[in-house]
């Protein structure tokens, strides 16, 4: 009988890499894998063998992993994380500030990437992107009115200023 | 056994008594920098059983303690709750929920996680008590209330405490609570300001351990 | 005769954390610090020391410099970068995505400050916020229009559309 | 002693011939996610003498050299050019535009960079003439010339070049070139991407490392 290893290899390999998978689904098209590294012994060993990551964005031909960019990396990572969501759903996740690095574009991809999981999780989402906030069904504030010390307010969406700035929001 | 609320008070930050309710698909946390909003990720972690001070960034577990400010004095404690739902399932067994299922098939029991004990220990700090896995197999968590509340409490003397529901527990037990539900420091399911791209720089051996993390 | 070290450290030290130094007037007040560290010999060695940073934002009392936000963190560093060219300048700086955990009253601070040391130095930029794209006197856009392959492009500000593409540009 | 510009030409996704002139005060490079903006700071690093394919986010260090896209095959060869600009000091002495030289005073001698010697390599790989930084005192730069091209080169095959206005030099005479002008691999003129905070969580000796790069 097949181990949870194996059976959680394969279903986030399949999530990740496959067609329908959620690399191609972020980056419009590549291809992306994982597949487990042979230990000194030359063999593959479920128990022991490490992960190896390959990623393709459309078009290019990156000999490592390393040699993406910030914003492709983060996007690859967020499409390995979602694998492994759709294999085995954890209760809740929390992503901070994880659209750092990425452009308005791929915002737009990572922030439709969370809709598709409402169903089996829920996300917390740290951000300073205004579009990742509209993705958002609740906002709240974390401010310093009194320096050193955090107060949490609730806010709308517009009432999170052009600069930033959290205006007049509702107490705790 | 969704993260319902998470409280916070004295802890970083976070000085006053503060609530989060996550009742909503994707909540945002917003605010200038350095406000307070990766201190509760580090709150979230603190509770689920971080050990390392390094990885809550301080030098000591002590530095999670709100340590004053221009206006207020220290705290003498930092104590923060999560709260959990854990609804009765329908389908009777926790265990038809696994993903892990073929539907129609019972999973066959070796999958199935070991039997865990959740010791509660009472005031004189004996143990008063003890839940098996398998006595609650109707809910994700085993304990048999419709909502969990796990507290990690640090006083500045050193001395800590964990409780599940209120009734004092040791840390092992706040691990073994979480077993096997994707739940955990080390876990998939938090990824810190910074760390992005951690799991594709970290080694092979390591991108392992999360996996199996999963499984 | 003090060795150049001495020299060069005791200048970013006061450029660093002096009253007018780069630290406060980035964070409005506060306060910070450079200092060596004893060597095994429990002395301090102008030859062999380490350097310690202390930062303190106004109205705050981090104990050690990890505390830190991510902004914070990367707020600091700038001062630190910006105190160095202010002691010994060099002919050029680049900044690859330094905003990138900026918040946007962050983003301004940063970009006033980038003017100040037009006197003695160029910066080439890297940025995807808007403002600090605002703040730049040239801007050049690389794009893929063959996939895999980089084009440069010069762009006025307003060819850089809302969702972060470049529209036609002059192609060099 | 600005940098006035770079040309790169097979290096990683700049397949053909780019020219990027610095000629303002604040010059901005934007684009969408991997297009090669880090690329450009990458090869101007390459071109200071980064001698780790790691530091180039390679594996060796021919992956600098444009390795063919969908449509494109790949390229023979890498190469970039940085310009400088290289004027005639009005004050004559390039000491003098020291930070460190008190106004008035002359520099102290034991303060001087060491005399530095410049190899120019002929075609057959004979030294054939040698510039020292004494002998070029009212440049900033040790070259006699108002502007300073400084080339490398790579082959698929392995072979590399570098050369100063267009004269083969060894990698040596670069660093030495660039001696004590605040600008090398390691130097603090180069924040890379996602780096910012890597100063501040650096160790006190490689702290240290920093400031004497600029001493
Ligand atoms: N024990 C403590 N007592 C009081 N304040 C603390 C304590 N520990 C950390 N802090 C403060 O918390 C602040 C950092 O908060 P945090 O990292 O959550 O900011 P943030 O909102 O995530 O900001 P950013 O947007 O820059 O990431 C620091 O300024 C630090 O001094
Ligand atoms: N030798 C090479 N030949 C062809 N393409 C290469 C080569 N080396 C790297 N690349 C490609 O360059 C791209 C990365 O470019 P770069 O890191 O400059 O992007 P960027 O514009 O900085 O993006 P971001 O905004 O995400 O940081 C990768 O997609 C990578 O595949
Ligand atoms: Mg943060
Ligand atoms: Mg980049």
């Amino acid at each position: 009988c097949r181990t949870r290893f194996e059976m959680v290899f394969q279903a986030v390999r399949e999530h990740f890499g496959g067609t329908d998978g959620m690399f191609r689904r972020l980056f419009g098209g590549g291809s992306a894998d994982i597949y487990l590294l042979p230990t000194e012994s030359g063999e593959i060993d479920w128990l022991e063998s490490g992960i190896e990551i390959r990623a393709k964005p459309p078009g290019k031909e990156p000999r490592v992993i390393n040699q993406l960019s910030g914003g492709e990396k983060s996007m690859t990572t967020v499409a390995l994380l979602m694998a492994i969501f759709r294999s085995r759903p954890a209760p809740f996740c929390i992503l901070d500030e994880v659209d750092a690095a990425l452009d308005e574009a791929n915002v737009e991809r990572f922030c439709g990437s969370l809709s598709w999981f409402l169903d089996r999780s829920h996300f917390i989402v740290i951000t300073h992107h205004k579009r990742t906030m509209q993705a958002c069904h609740k906002l709240y504030g974390v401010t310093m009115p009194q320096r050193g010390v955090s107060r949490r307010v609730s806010v709308r969406f517009d009432q999170v200023g052009r600069d930033g700035k959290i205006q007049a929001g509702v107490e705790a | 056994m969704r993260l319902s609320k998470v409280t916070l008070s004295g802890f970083k930050s976070f000085a006053d008594h503060t609530e989060f309710h996550f009742d909503e698909g994707i909540i945002g946390i917003v605010g200038p920098n350095g406000c307070g909003k990766s201190n509760v990720v580090d709150a979230i972690k603190w509770v689920l059983g971080e050990r390392s001070a390094k990885s809550l960034r301080g030098t000591a577990m002590a530095d999670v303690i709100f340590a004053g400010s221009a206006v207020r004095k220290p705290a003498g404690s930092a104590a923060v709750t999560l709260c959990f739902d854990n609804p009765r399932l329908a389908s009777g067994d926790a265990r038809m929920h696994d993903p892990f299922a073929t539907p129609g098939e019972t999973r066959p029991a070796e999958l199935d996680s070991p039997e865990i004990e959740i010791e509660w220990i009472d005031e004189a700090g004996a143990e008063s008590g003890v839940v098996r896995r398998g006595a609650v197999r109707d809910r994700l968590l085993p304990v048999d209330t419709d909502s969990v509340d796990v507290t990690r409490r640090l006083w500045a003397d050193g001395r800590s405490e964990y409780l599940i529901n209120n009734r004092k527990v040791r840390l092992r037990d706040i691990k073994d609570l979480f077993f096997d539900t994707g739940i955990g420091t080390d876990g998939y399911g938090i990824i810190e300001q910074g760390k992005v791209a951690a799991l594709l720089e970290a080694n092979p051996a390591e991108r392992r351990a999360v996996l199996e993390e999963a499984a």
